[in-house]
């Protein structure tokens, strides 16, 4: 039952598409 | 004798001075400077025109052009402020801005409003947020049930919307924030520290002293 107690948020900020530290990879 | 400074103002759409952009944001000149190595390398990577075009932003995301990412079209959105299609050098130092960890928290929430207000309506609604989840879970190839991720909206639907009208406005986010600082974390980005030795090539050839 983990995922229920999940924050939506949280888990939304793990997306790729808001990993600006990729910017900066070589 | 300086470098390339004038001549890159003639060439290049959309550029603006590093003294400029160093005033109003928290990086120095050589710092801005260094940005502008990153956003000439970005802006390259699909159509050389020295401006970033969303599938130039994709690709440096998700490392597929191809691939929708709600998230990476968000962001490209945000950072282009004159909403030309395009991201533009001072677009690009600005919004980064934000990011670097002597940005003020304040800008960093009212950052990721704006970026989870899909539709711009001033709130952040219910079905916004679950098309977020879903986009999430579509992106990372993860399955679960409707009702599963109906519970998760749910529950963080109603720990945010505070006042219980069925939005979340920009005063309960920064509470909500507030008591969940986890939800800011990849809003700062340590690298921009240390752009100077990530892209040290203009530093080499700077004009121009930092006065601090």
């Amino acid at each position: 039952m983990a995922p229920v107690t999940m924050n939506a948020f949280e888990l939304i900020s793990t997306s790729q598409g808001l990993n600006l530290s990729s910017l900066f990879e070589k | 004798m300086g470098c390339y400074p004038s001549k890159r103002t003639k060439e290049t759409p959309g550029y603006e001075e590093p003294t400029v952009l160093a005033a109003e944001t928290p990086f120095t000149v050589s710092e801005v400077e260094a940005l502008y190595e990153l956003f000439k390398k970005l802006s390259r990577s699909v159509i050389d025109d020295g401006l970033i075009h969303k599938e130039e932003l994709q690709l440096a995301l998700s490392r597929n052009k191809n691939r929708r990412n709600l998230f990476a079209d968000r962001i490209f959105d945000l950072f282009d402020v004159k909403r030309n299609g395009v991201i533009e050098f001072g677009e690009f130092v600005r919004s980064l801005g934000v990011f670097h960890p002597n940005a003020p928290v304040e800008d960093k929430i009212h950052f990721t409003f704006r970026l989870y207000d899909l539709r711009q309506t001033g709130f952040i609604e219910r079905e916004e947020l679950k098309e977020m989840v879903v986009a999430l879970l579509h992106e990372s190839d993860l399955l679960l049930s409707d009702d599963v991720v109906e519970t998760i909206v749910d529950k963080t639907f109603c720990d945010a919307d505070l006042k219980g009208d069925g939005k979340i406005d920009p005063e309960e986010w920064m509470e909500f924030v507030s008591k969940n600082p986890s939800l800011i974390k990849n809003m700062t980005l340590p690298y921009l520290m240390d752009i100077t030795l990530a892209f040290p090539s203009f530093v080499l050839s700077t004009e121009v002293e930092d006065s601090e």
